[in-house]
């Protein structure tokens, strides 16, 4: 652990939340009862009492604020993403202790799929900040700079050893004998609604069993759809989280009806994100949708047609759309399709038929994906790599490689 | 492995920076950084980050550069009080 170096000289605290999300999921109540777990947190370790303070006009120690972008502090916010929140630490100056939340993101409370950004895991964080402590480099320890994902319920939730080294080195242990433990209320979260009205009922796939809807590289991640669900692979080989997030909170403005995304890709130029389902695209500028469903016939396919595969190939700027044994080239740059479309796909040497999608890593190589398997392009080439396919799981999916889709049939050799 | 581009390395320098593990550049004062200086940055960087102790501005590091976080500096010394100090 690693101390600021200020601390608090009394030992009762008093917070309010001046401001709350604008746009969130999370109600007001919902934000403070969060914030009184978070502070809790620290309370139980170290004998602090927090009090909140409901009165606008009533000074608190713990001023807590959503704020975005430049809000008066050297502390400027950058939007979703990048910096999520900071504390000030004790002191005498009116902002000690102050502690702001970037609006841009989006909160979250108890999310099963690990979208958002789980507001408990951030508050504890900076309330770590707001009694004097800096970052630590400990593996366990709330008080890493980076965001580790939620840290569970907070009626359970225990600092690591760290932290309460690093906490007691401030403000000493709690009393130990059996009449001055400190008791903790035995506080009732309003448990927010994790699940819209609107969410899918059916079981979370496995991922490991493959067979993806669509797969597409998103600005050097690689999301995962099946069904309702999605999963994204962060540039590092690394999962955002195991379990999938839902499809329709997270593009936001996708009618309702579309339950399966066939295929997807993110534009060369504009960056935008076209997601294909049926005989129609939606194009997405970062999450939000751009106006109407649109016709496969605009990319140059036939009336009705559909499409198991798109990408974006690097290589030549082109957008490769691919419906069984054939695929159709588009060109983005002048906006129509390429004359003397479809073509045979054996043209990709080596490629499975009606691939469930295709993407390009962030390597350069080219993927197919069928099922459980993938088939790599190297770089440029439209030659199949000789040890493909490959099994996704260990690659891809953090899926155990011996046992790995245990009643998958042989995957198809490449054609010699 | 293959070298950082001059962007990667100019924005790891800035990141380090913001974080405390490099110092503020005086106004007043042509300074250059050493390659030994930036290396140790890196792998108080690293460390933190929980990643394997290069010391190069490596492809795992530069994405744990971009990854979502909190705006304090890491390093609290003369580096990352200057931040502070303006505050």
């Amino acid at each position: 652990y690693a101390l600021s170096g200020s601390v608090w000289r009394k030992r009762i605290l008093t917070w309010r939340v001046q401001s709350f999300p604008q746009s969130s999921l999370l109600n007001p109540q919902i934000v403070r009862t969060l914030m009184s777990y978070a502070l809790t947190v620290w309370g139980v370790e170290s004998g602090l009492t927090f009090q909140e303070v409901n009165s606008q006009h009533q000074e608190a120690d713990i001023l807590i604020d959503f704020a975005r972008a430049y809000h008066q502090d050297s502390y400027p916010f950058d939007g979703l993403g990048g910096t999520l929140a900071h504390a000030f630490f004790p002191g005498e100056h009116p902002i000690s202790g102050d502690t702001h939340f970037d609006d841009e993101e989006i909160w979250t409370f108890g999310s099963q799929d690990g979208e958002g950004t789980d507001l408990f895991a951030v508050a504890v964080h900076e309330f770590g900040h707001a009694l004097g402590l800096g970052h630590s480099s400990a593996p366990n320890s709330i008080m890493r700079p980076f965001y580790q994902g939620p840290v569970g319920d907070p009626d359970k939730y225990r600092l690591s050893q760290d932290d309460r080294d690093g906490l007691q080195q401030l403000y000493g242990k709690v009393p130990q004998t059996p009449n001055d433990q400190p008791t903790r209320k035995p506080l009732i979260p309003p448990r927010p609604s994790v699940l819209p009205p609107d969410s899918p009922s059916a079981p979370v796939p496995d991922r490991c069993e493959g067979s993806f809807d669509a797969i597409a590289n998103i600005r050097g991640e690689t999301f995962f759809f099946k069904g309702p669900w999605f999963w994204r692979l962060q540039p590092s080989g690394q999962l955002v989280s195991p379990r999938p997030a839902r499809v329709h909170r997270f593009w936001e403005g996708l009618p309702s009806h579309v339950r399966v995304i066939q295929a997807a890709y993110a534009r060369r130029g504009d960056g935008r994100i076209l997601l294909f389902s049926g005989p129609q695209f939606w194009v997405f500028r970062e999450r939000q949708l751009e106006g109407a469903a649109r016709p496969l016939e605009e990319l140059g396919l036939p009336p009705g047609e559909v499409v198991d595969a798109a990408f974006s190939w690097p290589f030549n700027g082109k957008t490769y759309l691919i419906r069984g044994q054939q695929y159709w080239r588009y060109d983005e740059a002048a906006s129509r399709p390429d004359p003397g479309y479809p073509r045979d796909l054996s043209l990709w040497e080596g490629a499975p038929p009606a691939p469930d999608d295709v993407t390009v890593g962030n390597t350069g190589d080219t993927f197919f994906f069928k099922g459980a398997h993938y088939w790599r392009f190297p770089k440029g080439s439209v030659k199949t790599a000789p040890d493909s396919p490959q099994p996704m799981g260990p690659k891809w999916l953090d899926c155990p490689a011996p046992d790995f889709v245990p009643h998958t049939p042989e995957p198809r050799k490449p054609t010699p | 492995a293959s070298e950082p581009s001059a962007q990667d390395v100019s924005l790891g320098v800035d990141w380090l920076r913001l974080y405390g593990y490099l110092p503020t550049p005086d106004p007043a004062q042509a300074q250059l950084q050493s390659p030994e200086k930036l290396r140790d940055a890196i792998k108080v960087m690293q460390r933190f980050a929980g990643l394997p102790e290069t010391g190069r501005l490596d492809k795992r590091t530069i994405e744990t550069m971009h990854k979502p976080r909190c705006s304090l500096p890491d390093v609290l010394g003369p580096a990352g009080l200057v931040r502070r100090r303006r505050r």
